[in-house]
């Protein structure tokens, strides 16, 4: 059986916050080794992938690989009684039909509990390889939201184009074009506001913005996201989280004549 | 405008 206890609920309703717009139905498969999920959105341009390991929680048993098939929507609105301050338990039989969810206020004064139904839901899974990335972009995640934003207003893909003199978002629209170019900053009091480019060669990928600014909901789970670009893979984007714990979005990208 | 590519042109299903 699964028992994993997170002492904020504000974690999984973060992360559910920030994928359901991109996918609706996915498994949740636990095992030993923490809870993850990976899922295609509709148009298979865009995927979730995310791992919550053990040690994000505690205490942490799954003794056995359970998939727990959600139905996000639903799952939203049990989590929407849960406050980010509780303690929030997940509880599944081996072969489960419904997931066990408690909210524990932290003065303990109140314990809420909920079943949700679970669904059997036949996912396709992709195998992504361990990949050399040509370039690795690590910024603050507010950064990476305010420009996908600023940029979507204008058009509906970026270029993003990285090399030695930087990073370079450039977009092209009907009313004109604009670009924000980023370079290295070192903030040796605020670690959090560093840019950092680590570069084996230049890059320039053009990407749709919708599914980019539908990323950057996760930007309340880290100050930092981590952009990977080669030219002939799709971008990965990386929110890291305590423990080891991550939520990753691939994008596919579009391809230019 | 230009294509959009899936991401099965990049990785195994399976």
């Amino acid at each position: 059986m699964l028992e994993a206890r997170l002492e904020q609920a504000q974690l999984l309703k973060k992360v559910v916050d920030a994928i359901k717009d991109l996918v609706q139905d996915c498994n949740f498969d636990c095992n030993d080794s923490g809870i993850a999920l990976q899922a295609m959105d509709n148009s298979h341009v865009a995927l979730v992938s995310m791992m919550l390991k053990a040690e994000s929680f505690n205490p942490f048993r799954c003794d056995r690989n359970i998939a727990i098939g959600l139905n996000l929507v639903s799952l939203t609105k049990v989590l929407r009684a849960a406050q980010n301050e509780d303690i929030l338990t997940l509880k599944a039989e081996d072969a489960p039909d419904s997931l066990n969810l408690t909210f524990e206020s932290s003065d303990k004064d109140r314990i809420s509990e909920y079943d949700l139904k679970l669904m059997d839901i036949d996912q396709e899974h992709l195998g992504i390889p361990d990949t050399d990335y040509s370039a690795t972009i690590s910024m603050p995640s507010a950064e990476f939201k305010r420009i996908c934003t600023d940029l979507m207003a204008m058009s509906e893909s970026v270029t993003i184009e990285a090399g030695k003199d930087g990073i370079k978002f450039a977009c092209n629209g009907d009313i004109g074009n604009g670009s924000i170019t980023l370079r290295t900053v070192q903030d040796v009091e605020n670690k959090e506001n560093n840019i950092e480019i680590a570069l084996t060669e230049p890059v320039s990928l053009t990407f749709s913005l919708k599914y980019l600014v539908n990323f950057c909901k996760a930007q309340n789970l880290s100050k930092t996201v981590k952009l990977h670009i080669s030219n002939e893979v799709p971008l990965l984007v990386e929110y890291a989280m305590e423990g080891g714990s991550y939520l990753r979005f691939y994008l596919a990208p579009k391809i230019g004549d | 405008q230009v294509p959009q590519i899936i991401l099965e042109q990049y990785y195994k299903s399976g």
